[in-house]
């Protein structure tokens, strides 16, 4: 038997806001500590990693390990069908070929039941190495957002580059080019608001405008983002969700021709 | 024209 019950529904919304539009398709690996998904986008460009510990649940129990393969149309279809204060629970018995979500109002007063038929999906899992990155940069998610829309006006790619004075997004097109560069913030009133930048060594590198802005849908689930750069390796953009998890989406960087 | 390339190339299958 797996059951996850979620008081706070709408994080899950939030969380399908922000993968569904990468992939069609994924496979959700329960156990005993919690939930995670791992799938590459449907061109294997980019890879999302998401992660949601078994804490975080208000109620959470997985007797073994299941694999639940889910088509995440479908998937957003029936969560679409939950209001936001809704609490949220996922079931399925353990060799089931379906999951069931419950939707129930605050006050219990309604209580909808979703069944959805589960995939067999072969997927293959890549192996992330833990890596020591050279600039760590965290700042309003919101201002990524911005930029990265502001930026795809531009051109293709975005160019990202990491100095010790701060970071700087560049962009460049046919209409010209465009930077914007953001200075690490001294003390600031709310934590959130901050642009800190950890760097070891500078580092510039480029990246699809497309996929950034498809990461940047995780924008609700968190105040702010981190990015960690490494020369020659992907990028990663990770957004905390709540006290629950995060989802981290790894970003192959393009290479000059 | 810059190329992409693929996040499985950096990363080993587990």
């Amino acid at each position: 038997m797996f059951e996850a019950r979620l008081v706070q529904g709408s994080l899950l919304k939030k969380v399908m806001e922000a993968i569904k539009d990468l992939l069609n398709e994924a496979s959700f690996d329960c156990a005993h500590s919690g939930i995670l998904l791992q799938a590459m986008d449907n061109s294997h460009v980019s890879l999302v990693s998401l992660n949601l510990r078994k804490e975080g649940f208000d109620k959470y129990r997985c007797d073994r390990n299941i694999v639940m393969g889910m088509n995440l149309t479908s998937m957003s279809k029936i969560l679409k069908c939950a209001s936001n204060d809704d609490i949220i629970t996922m079931k399925a018995q353990d060799s089931a070929d379906t999951v069931t979500f419950v939707f129930e109002s605050p006050n219990q007063e309604k209580v909808s039941e979703y069944e959805m038929k589960l995939m067999n999906l072969d997927q293959d899992q890549l192996g992330i190495p833990e890596t020591e990155y050279c600039c760590i940069i965290k700042l309003p998610s919101g201002e990524f957002a911005r930029i990265c829309r502001d930026l795809s006006q531009f051109g293709e790619s975005i160019v990202i580059s990491c100095t010790k004075e701060g970071v700087k997004f560049s962009a460049a097109g046919d209409i010209g080019t465009a930077n914007i560069k953001l200075a690490q913030t001294g003390t600031v009133d709310k934590e959130e608001d901050a642009v800190i930048v950890d760097m070891q060594e500078p580092v510039t590198l480029t990246f699809s405008c497309k996929y950034l802005n498809m990461f940047t849908k995780a924008t609700p689930l968190s105040p702010q983002v981190c990015l960690s750069m490494s020369p020659d390796v992907p990028l990663v953009v990770e957004y905390k969700i709540g006290e629950i998890g995060h989802i981290r989406y790894y970003l192959a960087p393009r290479i000059g021709d | 024209n810059m190329s992409q390339s693929l996040i499985s190339s950096f990363f080993s299958p587990s």
